[in-house]
């Protein structure tokens, strides 16, 4: 053995692709491997439980999978220009496939998307989508999977029996990280007497703030839902203009353990939490319109995991919701406290605010999860404290990979 | 992806559509 470890001449040949490719698979699997065990015993949820991937060998099979790399790559794959000649048949099959209404987008065109990834961020036309004079209205296209109030225990039912922390899934406490501002497009007059409900603002100077002669640099070329001013005065005003709303802490600790510590407010007196899960499927027009008007306070980034959200792995993954990369934004509305949180998944990983052009998720190097990173809108109106969404209005969308 | 929103509402707060219910942008969800 040593005469021939010796003797024996090396030649070197190149590694065919195949072998290559499943070297780097392996390498990718065994990174992220080391890098669930080191999370693995991470505190996610607010109230102290220790989070763990389980349920049926379909989902460790998930677990046991590089998602986000696999996410990125669908993306980027999808990012590819297609040939014109292809775009028709090729966006034509996917219609076919999960059931998209062609006759509604904008443009009608199918050649004049480039990719699959800017087929699936389609728009649509103008009036496509009516948006009702109800409180709230759905913010996309989808399937309802789950809603109702939020009890005492501060727990969502993600199925039946099955729950997952309110704290968990807003985020509890100060970030680990400082608190960003990012830089805001300068807003455009806002004429909706909702916001003087908030906080009891007169309405003629909601009307003028922002700098109205300006458009946002980054607003999308044209909203599905223009936004107009919104006659709302058949609506009972709770309070006079110009008071303050009280929060009382003593009427919360009587209600018992109500209090949304995630913007510090308590719920009031007379009131609930509410949650509701708007599922969207590949086939659904994947932008967001705000579903009520109302103030956006700030922005929590959670970085997580990036399973699918399809309604068959949220029936057997517990905590789905609070293990997945997420965007929380946290504010107020008429009645109080206001959420609005677009969960990722696998084949759309990337969540755009449309007026947030710092965020970035589902970057190569994300923070551990469980924790977020925090940023502050209260730049973007004084008199308001955070970015005025009106009822209807574009806010963003998912994006393949 | 999903939507998720958690809000304050009062008490009387009533639901427009039930779980299952495929919903479009702008429809009610409840008042």
């Amino acid at each position: 053995v040593a005469h021939a470890w010796r003797t024996t001449e090396t030649k070197w040949y190149p590694l065919p692709l195949a072998v290559g490719a499943l070297l780097l698979v392996g390498l990718a699997w065994k990174h992220e491997y080391q890098r669930r065990r080191r999370e693995a015993e991470v505190t996610l949820s607010g109230d102290g439980e220790v989070l763990k991937l389980q349920g049926p060998w379909q989902v460790h099979v998930l677990g046991a999978l590089p998602l986000r790399q696999l996410s990125r790559l669908w993306g980027w794959l999808n990012s590819h220009e297609l040939p014109l000649w292809l775009r028709p048949y090729g966006y034509g099959f996917y219609a076919w496939l999960f059931g998209v209404n062609l006759e509604e987008m904008d443009p009608a065109d199918l050649s004049a998307y480039r990719s699959l990834g800017e087929f699936f961020y389609r728009g649509l036309k103008d009036g496509a989508r009516p948006i009702a004079g109800t409180e709230l209205v759905s913010p996309s296209d989808g399937t309802v999977v789950h809603l109702g109030e939020i009890q005492a225990n501060r727990r969502i039912e993600q199925i039946k029996g099955v729950t997952y922390s309110l704290d968990a899934l807003l985020g509890r406490g100060q970030s680990s990280t400082p608190v960003l501002s990012p830089s805001l497009p300068p807003r455009e007059g806002t004429q909706d007497s909702a916001f003087a409900e908030i906080n009891g603002i007169p309405y003629s100077l909601i009307s003028l703030m922002g700098s109205p002669s300006s458009k946002p640099p980054n607003a999308p070329h044209r909203p599905a839902t223009p936004i107009k001013a919104q006659d709302q005065g058949d609506r009972a005003i709770h309070q006079p203009v110009g008071e303050k709303v009280h929060h009382s802490v003593q009427v919360a600790q009587e209600m018992g353990a109500q209090a949304v510590t995630s913007l510090g407010h308590t719920v009031r007196e007379g009131n609930s939490l509410f949650y509701i899960v708007v599922y969207l499927g590949p086939g659904d027009y994947h932008r967001f319109h705000s579903p009520a008007s109302w103030v956006v306070e700030k922005r929590r980034h959670f970085s997580g995991e990036l399973f699918s959200v399809n309604p068959w792995l949220v029936s057997r993954l517990p905590n789905l919701f609070v293990l997945n990369e997420r965007v929380a934004l946290l504010g107020k509305w008429r009645h109080g406290f206001f959420s609005f949180i677009p969960v990722g998944a696998t084949n759309v990983g990337s969540i755009n605010i449309s007026f947030d052009t710092d965020l970035r998720t589902n970057a190569h190097s994300a923070p551990p999860v469980g924790t977020f990173v925090e940023a502050s809108y209260s730049s973007a109106s004084a008199l308001l404290g955070g970015w005025p969404a009106v009822k209807g209005e574009e806010m963003g969308g998912f994006a393949l990979g | 992806s999903t939507i998720v929103l958690v809000f304050e509402a009062p008490q009387r707060w009533e639901w427009s559509v039930k779980p299952g219910e495929k919903v479009r942008v702008g429809q009610a969800l409840g008042d």
